[in-house]
């Protein structure tokens, strides 16, 4: 473990934190992609299958749960409690030209043909393009509440931190996990035209962030 | 190929 890793997953906590308590607290998913969240979802089951057969510390554990139990959650109040204040009109982006590429991708480009490796592989891809319909909202509604740009900066800044720990894990133990990297600069990359917007709109103070 | 059995990150 190293602090680019421990901080990064902090801000993935924090991030799902931000983004569980204004639906929450405002009643209301309004703005928010219903979509990404069931991507997220989807991320962290076929990624943690391994929760109770490979254990790996109680940090590891404890934050595999959180955010399994965080993920569903969301998607609950989204899709349930919450559903009238769902805008389905604008999370419009059709999530199975994600879904089919991702998948078969993850039968050619993996580590080794199991089901295991081929379900991790395929988290791996998925996360890189999980926010894409939430970015994709925001483009079609043309705006963004402030706490939703936040969720999103800690969002991206999780991966971006990741970075990080694998320049550190391979300066330190030559680890170096191809998949995940490849990954995660892409997952990186998607999320530098928000940031863009996030430091030059939304720290200025202006609130709501709006699309030019 | 790195040791991918042991998955030890989030």
């Amino acid at each position: 473990m190293n602090i680019f890793r421990l901080s990064g997953d902090v801000c993935h906590l924090v991030a799902i934190i931000i983004l569980f308590l204004k639906i929450w607290r405002s009643k209301s998913c309004a703005g928010i992609s219903g979509k990404s969240q069931l991507l997220f979802a989807l991320v962290f089951t076929t990624r943690y299958l391994d929760l109770f057969t490979a254990f790996i510390s109680i940090y590891n554990t404890v934050m595999k749960v959180v955010f399994l139990v965080l993920a569903y959650a969301t998607v609950s109040l989204i899709y349930f409690r919450f559903r009238k204040s769902y805008d389905s009109e604008s999370d419009s982006f059709r999530v199975e030209f994600l879904l089919v590429p991702v998948a078969g991708l993850s039968f050619l480009e993996n580590y080794s043909f199991t089901p295991l490796e081929i379900l991790w592989t395929f988290s791996i891809y998925l996360e890189s393009v999980a926010i894409l319909p939430q970015l994709f909202m925001i483009t079609k509604t043309g705006e963004a509440e402030s706490i939703t740009t936040h969720y999103l900066f800690f969002l991206g800044l999780y991966r971006t931190l990741y970075l990080a720990n694998w320049v550190w894990r391979y300066h330190e133990e030559g680890f170096f996990d191809q998949i995940a990297v490849v990954s995660g600069v892409v997952q990186t990359i998607f999320y530098c035209d928000f940031f863009y917007l996030y430091f030059t709109r939304v720290l200025r103070g202006s609130g709501k962030m709006t699309l030019p | 190929q790195p040791n991918f059995t042991i998955k030890d990150e989030l």
